[in-house]
């Protein structure tokens, strides 16, 4: 799965997913990847996240809204992403995600859950100060 | 690191994140730069989890599920369980412009997708059937259904009700073994 987040000079955002989903799930099953405030949320007026992981799971608990609200709330969006991983974490230990945030001001994080095998989330990062696709990463909860 | 503007996407996916890039400097908007970014990655099969020949469902199937959402104005385009059509993001882009809905799923956004000029084709390939082979090979494994019989943590379908259910423990540490690097959403 791919979720992405893009702002431009004037603060406008969009965000989008794209995935072909888990593999041999039950034909008709449907992930969190399509679903508004689950898979990825965009405010221009708050910031941008998306989601990636076991979307049956993450679904259920809206991470990317819950992200951009707590970014509209002032919350950083490194913090923001913790929050909303810790949220599901909550309920569901062992789920395996992750969430990219960026805020309005072009200030950005990430967050993922840690698992056995998976420790790390890597992104990829591309801004003026990079001026090219940079590999960036984040340690897990 | 304050600084605009700004592409950042999941997984280490760097073409996807040029591509996306490139559209901005071009004088792209953002909703452009979104879903030619992920059409990318839907070209090029994102580590397989992405776009077509990736993560047959139970019957071998390919399908795709993708969306764009519009931060100035709140609009939103969607696709899910989408058919036959390989730019599942630019059917959800499509979905945003030229519907007044936000989700159109299955056999009917194929036929969407097609009516607005969308090519159908399989998206089956080799990799994807060796996949399916093997799971099948694999007694099935790993698997979604709960509370069906056959057991279907040993044995495939067709899988009917069963009346004892699983313990919740259970399904959770199963649970944690499905999703991964390589299956995700």
């Amino acid at each position: 799965t791919i979720g992405m987040v893009v702002l431009d000079g004037s603060g406008h955002i969009a965000a989008g997913t794209s995935t072909n989903g888990l593999t041999h799930k039950v034909p008709g099953r449907v992930g969190d990847s399509p679903i508004a405030g689950a898979g990825a949320y965009a405010d221009s007026s708050a910031g941008g996240a998306a989601a990636t992981g076991d979307g049956d799971v993450m679904m259920r608990f809206l991470p990317s809204y819950l992200a951009v609200e707590l970014m509209r709330a002032g919350a950083d969006p490194s913090a923001a992403c913790e929050a909303a991983i810790s949220r599901i974490k909550r309920h569901h230990s062992q789920f395996f995600g992750a969430i990219i945030c960026a805020n309005t001001t072009g200030h950005y994080g990430a967050a993922c859950n840690k698992v056995s095998g998976f420790t790390q989330f890597h992104f990829m990062v591309s801004n003026p100060e990079t001026d090219a696709p940079v590999l960036k990463s984040v340690d897990c909860l | 690191h304050a600084s605009l503007p700004l592409v950042i996407n999941t997984w280490p996916f760097k073409n996807a994140t040029f591509t996306a890039w490139s559209v901005l400097q071009a004088g792209g908007s953002v909703l452009d730069a979104v879903e030619r970014g992920c059409a990318r990655c839907e070209a090029e099969q994102c580590d397989g989890s992405v776009g077509y020949g990736g993560s047959p469902d139970e019957s071998g199937e390919t399908t795709l599920d993708a969306m764009i959402m519009n931060g100035n104005t709140m609009e939103v385009g969607a696709v899910a369980d989408l058919r036959r059509i390989k730019n599942a993001i630019g059917v959800a882009r499509a979905v945003l412009e030229r519907t007044d809905h936000t989700l159109l799923v299955g056999e009917s956004a194929s036929v969407f997708a097609e009516n607005m000029g969308f090519v159908a084709e399989d998206l089956t390939t080799n990799k994807s059937v060796n996949i399916f082979s093997q799971w099948l090979k694999g007694n099935c494994q790993p698997n979604y259904r709960k509370n069906v019989s056959p057991d279907p943590s040993t044995s495939c379908g067709p899988y009917r009700p069963r009346s004892t259910p699983t313990p919740r423990q259970q399904q959770q540490s199963e649970r944690t073994r499905h999703a991964n690097q390589r299956s995700h959403d």
